[in-house]
């Protein structure tokens, strides 16, 4: 997180607001709760109070305009520049203007308003931009359903504030350190020749003409998964990936979401209702079998004949000898499995069902 | 974004993009005469080092593919940097 340079903050934690105008995208009660709500984030975590007045000089006013509206920082029209907001202090100290020429919303379309002035909120109150991709206070507009203070933006603002009241802190979500050695992930799986792992709301994934690690959120990509996925593999022969969360699925094919989806696992692969969710999966694509682990245990369902092969489910180490009793991810490459559990990572040759290497889970990262 | 991920050569508008940005979010002055422009050659390399610094990019003080896909994403009117 960053301080607004020079450390402005309100002296008074008791702060007042007013909207002064209103956007005809929403409704007057749609643009009031979500201004509401963004406030409220910053004041759970802090000892700061903010009440709504109608009428008069509010600390922190709020309104919609558009291109050149006098503050010396014009608005772009639509896209761009979406709104700023001022560093605490006198006149136009703390206020927020949001550019008209965007669309607001309510909902995952652009832009959602209550995102957008949470971010805005923390500049009135002397934060400056994060460049923690999953902070509140990072720069780029980014929506992954749900808007929450990350643990970055509550220690940015309980730098400045100090915390709150409550007897219990809110914490919020870490984003992923791609070199943390202690780093795990939820779901692993090859995309169109590419590698991508999955962790709470976000992905990661290598690119050979980049040696960055590009970590975005999930919905980047398909704002209509959940969060914090379980399992994922590809059915490369129907450029076809399936991401698993609980008894559900999701299919996708790049970057678009199937139609009909999400589906449940019970009637569409036979699991029986015992299961409750699958750990890890992957398909080999030169047998069309693809291996489901769920606990100690793993399963083999058959792509070609849409069906679970007998003899199944086997204890894991019947069919992979020497990786442990629990998956958390897997994918395939080059012929090998690569397991996932913990911070283990284990190179697996089907074939001979022995491991070849014992490697760091983040070993693809280039640390 | 994109599978593969997009690797395209910069354009000549996106070369104007790369200015306002700087403009807007780096601090990167326009004025300047013809010998001022030099320097601000060498002015906008060393902006976009810090651009691409902040978002976690690989510092090329380039314009590459990854740096411009950052740019034209939707943001806060907010510098990054202190004016």
């Amino acid at each position: 997180f960053v301080l607004t340079p020079g450390n402005p903050r309100w002296e008074n934690t008791n702060l007042t607001y007013r909207i002064e105008n209103y956007t005809p995208d929403l409704s007057r009660a749609d643009v009031d709760q979500a201004i509401e709500k963004a406030f409220q984030l910053w004041s759970n975590v802090t000892p700061l109070t903010f009440t709504k007045v109608s009428e008069g000089q509010a600390d922190i006013m709020i309104s919609f305009v558009r291109g050149d509206h006098r503050d010396n920082s014009p608005f772009d029209g639509p896209g761009g520049n979406l709104a700023h907001a001022f560093q605490p202090g006198a006149g136009i100290g703390g206020d927020a203007h949001f550019d008209d020429d965007e669309w607001w919303t309510s909902n995952f379309q652009d832009y959602n308003l209550y995102r957008v002035a949470a971010h805005e909120f923390g500049h009135s109150l002397g934060l400056a931009h994060s460049t923690d991709i999953g902070a509140l206070m990072y720069p780029s507009y980014t929506f992954s359903g749900d808007v929450q203070l990350s643990q970055d933006d509550i220690d940015g603002i309980q730098a400045i504030y100090g915390p709150s009241q409550n007897p219990t802190q809110p914490v919020g979500p870490q984003t992923p350190e791609v070199c943390d050695s202690k780093l795990t992930f939820d779901a692993i799986t090859t995309i169109r020749g590419e590698v991508m792992f999955f962790k709470d709301r976000f992905y990661m994934r290598t690119n050979p003409l980049y040696p960055e690690v590009e970590l975005n959120f999930i919905s980047v990509f398909w704002p209509q998964l959940p969060n914090g996925l379980q399992a994922a593999y590809e059915v490369a022969d129907r450029d076809e990936v399936r991401f698993f969360k609980g008894n559900k699925y999701w299919a996708v094919k790049g970057q678009d979401v199937l139609r009909g989806y999400p589906r449940d696992i019970y009637r569409s692969f036979g699991f029986p209702r015992t299961v409750k969710s699958i750990d890890a999966a992957v398909s080999e694509e030169d047998t069309g079998k693809t291996y489901f682990f769920v606990a100690n245990k793993c399963w083999r369902y058959d792509e070609y004949k849409q069906s679970m092969d007998a003899g199944y489910p086997k204890m894991i180490a019947e069919d992979f000898p020497g990786i442990g009793n629990k998956v958390d991810a897997v994918f395939q490459k080059g012929g090998f499995f690569y397991f996932f559990h913990g911070r283990r990572q284990y190179k697996f040759d089907p074939k001979t069902k022995r491991i070849l290497t014992l490697l760091k889970a983040n070993s693809w990262f280039n640390c | 974004h994109g599978f593969p991920a997009a690797t395209s050569e910069t354009q000549e508008q996106d070369v104007e993009m790369v200015k306002k940005y700087l403009e807007n979010y780096y601090n990167l002055n326009s004025n300047g005469k013809k010998v001022e422009r030099q320097r601000n050659g060498g002015l906008v390399t060393e902006k976009l080092k810090q651009m691409q610094k902040f978002f976690g990019l690989r510092v090329t003080g380039k314009p590459d593919a990854e740096t411009l896909n950052v740019m034209k994403q939707p943001r806060c009117g907010v510098p990054d940097v202190a004016p």
